[in-house]
């Protein structure tokens, strides 16, 4: 069954959605089936994917509130081997809809569990992009999921909303999803000009050792072009520096999950 | 009576907490006595205005949920004429605290409200700092406001969120608060030498005409580095064009209001 991973973090801006876009079209181009759940309201992984809001008629708004079936929401990508599921609007309106309802966060676990008994499950990874906050849609990512990846801006205010987030993952993973695992953090926008950057990284790879991933995504201008042309940057520019730095990183996740 | 600017955009990480923490204490330096309300989990603003997690006692949490009065909340900055109510973890849970609760979108508005009539109004500006969401959070302060700047990094996905942003003011508008208007747009983050940056300005101004202030904020590392030591960037280093940006935006500020 797919390896599923929340990519997560509550501070905006750190590089979620362009993590989810690249890293699952870089594991697309070696040869992992994937899927991008994008479950933030604002639909910037559906967008940076080619698909624009008049395309969206079947989104993750249908299978977290009218638990539609996931492969019905499925639409493939102009990338060979990644599928997304693309987002609504109306998500932001999810946390006041699901307040009372039973279950509230398992519904796209529950979507899951569907997907894999109708055999569609050749799927090997399930990156599912968060918005920025611990909402109920986050939470529910968190409880589907088999690990999480963590953007992180190399920025003072990134730094502080770290313990936060791992506060809500030890809380998940006592009364919600029991396996839950960092499956690492990922320095984004990294610039070894700048002081304050080099200081985060030092930071965070004493604090957390080895969950830190080697490879560090770089501020590239190409990586910010490509959500206008629709396209992952890995496309709109495959030999720019952030292409290769995603590529590096998917090689090393396929690295660690094969370890484990 | 103060003048109540909410600082807003659901992007994630374009500037609204540097803005709210660099404006407010711009307006402070040129006598403006001035407030600002951290509504945001992440307390960043709290943060960057040097109020830690253990001095926050009384926080915009107990304001928005018990009603507290707001006068007994706030507190004094390192910054003369700056005042600070800080956030608390707590608002993440709002939306569900109060998804039953009767006139849940005016508890900002009905503490200021409060404050008003004990004549601690000597106030000239509240700038309230929102999260990175279209929440209850955000709702409550476009509600309580007379009008919104618009931090905007100059970026594709900062400018397709503009759209849902505007949609929704104009659902408080008709719905919540009559007199809420588009006090400015602000660009931030700005790189002359970034082509992406320079279309997307244009973009804007073609757009949104005089909505958008003429002073652009600069990408500026320093000021990046203030919040690190619990300081503004025009505490930190009031001579760095970050510092010299937020000054002029002040003063642009002010002119904007006397012609209205
Ligand atoms: N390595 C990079 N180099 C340059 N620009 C980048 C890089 N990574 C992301 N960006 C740009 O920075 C901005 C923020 O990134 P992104 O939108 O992916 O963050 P996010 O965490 O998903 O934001 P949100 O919290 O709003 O969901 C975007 O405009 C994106 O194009
Ligand atoms: N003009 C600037 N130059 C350089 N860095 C900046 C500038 N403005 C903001 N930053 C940095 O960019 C990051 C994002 O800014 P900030 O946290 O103020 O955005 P935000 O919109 O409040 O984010 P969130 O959506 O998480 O609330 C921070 O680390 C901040 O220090
Ligand atoms: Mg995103
Ligand atoms: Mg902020």
């Amino acid at each position: 069954t797919p390896r599923v991973l929340a990519v997560v973090n509550q501070k905006g801006g750190v590089g979620k959605t362009t993590t989810a876009i690249n890293l699952a079209t870089a594991l697309a181009a070696i040869g992992q089936k994937t899927l991008v759940m994008d479950i933030d309201p604002q639909g910037n992984a559906s967008t940076g994917l080619g698909v624009g809001p008049a395309d969206r008629k079947k989104t993750t708004y249908d299978v977290i509130v009218d638990e539609e079936k996931l492969q019905s929401t499925i639409l493939s990508t102009l990338v060979p081997n990644l599928w997304l599921v693309p987002a609504h609007y109306d998500l932001a309106g999810v946390e006041l809809e699901l307040a009372n309802a039973p279950r509230r966060s398992y519904r796209i676990k529950q979507a899951l569990d569907g997907l894999t008994k109708t055999g569609t499950d050749k799927l090997d990874y399930i990156l599912i992009d968060c918005p920025p906050s611990l909402n109920v849609l986050t939470v529910n990512a968190l409880t589907a999921a088999d690990g999480l990846i963590v953007p992180l801006q190399c920025e003072f205010f990134a730094l502080e909303g770290l313990s936060q987030l791992l506060r809500t993952v030890d809380l998940v993973r006592t009364s919600l999803n029991p396996k839950l695992a960092i499956q690492g953090i990922v320095l984004t926008m990294y610039d070894g000009r700048n002081n304050l950057a080099r200081q985060v990284s030092t930071d965070v790879r004493q604090h957390f050792g080895d969950l830190v991933y080697n490879t560090m995504i770089p501020r590239n201008v190409r990586i910010s072009e490509a959500p206008g042309f629709g396209k992952p940057a890995l496309i709109y520019d495959h030999s720019c520096v952030g292409s290769k730095a995603y590529m590096k990183l998917a090689s090393e996740l396929i690295k660690r999950e094969k370890i484990e």
